[in-house]
């Protein structure tokens, strides 16, 4: 799975994910990168992206989770996102996400070993991980 | 008001014993799909236009599971989904069951844009992605020896791997460590799918 959450400098948020799903997968199954709300959603307040095991992220509806803390709880970005990673995976579920906020912030989380991941802000930071 | 940002990512199923050349490809790639989007946002590029950019990108390149380089269904076939979303109206597309479309990211925005609904999936996306006269490739396409090599192993592990690129000497491993985990439950569990 891929995916890129962006916010330009209107503040104005977007997210997008793509993938193939899972290796030796059922014909017709539906993962949750193309589920709005699950693996990709953007509002007036953040954009996210996520990535691992579909099924556990469609149950916990993880992307839109994000802009309902922020929304709800008035958390921060990257507390929105850790709130989520630690609290909406079930069962043991693995997953990580990208977002970034309509204020310039980015985020990402993962509970699985590693993700490959990279992000960048207008004021010159820029980072590239896996583990 | 802040400056914008943006994120990528390559999927979250990373084998702990990828070698190190391939998380140098990673690397590489992450940080070129992020220079593209860098580039487009000084170039003031709304931003449902970089994240489409971005993702075509990344499924063009056969290192991470999505277009050219999709994991395999248990046919040895590719069925793509991808979704996007723009923040302001909260306007969204997203397509399953592609088979042939090079850049499904791009059918999901034409699904946003050009059509009354927000998610189209197997042959009715086909249908559209036709009539919207986007790019085509036959399905061998984005079929990557590495991963029919992959699908070989889940089968012979009988399971179902994450989207997680691993080197064909450590899959045995898939196959060793019987508690390897699936939504908290033995991936055996998941043998009949």
């Amino acid at each position: 799975t891929v995916g890129c959450v962006v916010v330009d400098s209107q503040g104005h948020c977007a997210a997008a994910t793509s993938t193939g799903g899972l290796m030796n997968k059922m014909m017709g199954r539906i993962g949750d990168s193309p589920l709005i709300g699950a693996g990709t959603y953007a509002c007036d307040l953040c954009g996210v992206s996520c990535t691992g095991e579909g099924e556990a992220i469609i149950r916990g509806t993880l992307a839109r989770d994000v802009a309902a803390v922020m929304e709800y709880k008035g958390l921060g970005l990257q507390e929105a996102v850790d709130y989520v990673i630690r609290n909406r995976l079930d069962g043991g579920g693995k997953a990580g996400l990208i977002a970034v906020s309509s204020k310039g912030e980015v985020a990402c989380a993962f509970n699985s070993v590693g993700m490959f991941r990279g992000c960048a802000t207008e004021d010159g930071f820029m980072e590239v991980g896996i583990w | 008001m802040g400056g914008w940002a943006i994120a990528v990512h390559g999927g979250a199923g990373v084998d702990p014993d990828l070698p190190r050349e391939r998380q140098e490809e990673a690397r590489n790639l992450l940080t070129r799909c992020l220079n593209i989007g860098i580039s487009a946002l000084r170039s003031s590029l709304p931003a449902i236009d970089v994240v489409e950019l971005v993702v075509r990108e990344l499924e063009t390149d056969p290192l991470f599971n999505s277009g050219r380089g999709s994991a395999l269904t248990e046919k040895a076939t590719v069925e793509m989904e991808a979704s996007i979303m723009d923040g302001p109206g909260r306007r969204c597309g997203a397509v399953s069951g592609i088979t042939t479309v090079k850049n499904p990211v791009s059918l999901a925005r034409l699904v946003m844009e050009k059509s009354p609904h927000s998610y189209l999936a197997f042959s009715g996306a086909e249908e559209f992605a036709k009539q919207q006269g986007v790019e085509t490739v036959d399905n061998s396409y984005f079929i990557t020896e590495d991963n029919l090599g992959m699908l070989k192993l889940a089968k012979e592990a009988n399971s179902i791997l994450f989207d997680y690129r691993i080197p064909l000497e450590s899959c045995g491993a898939a196959v060793e460590n019987p508690q390897l985990q699936m939504n908290g439950l033995p991936i055996s569990v998941y043998a009949p799918e």
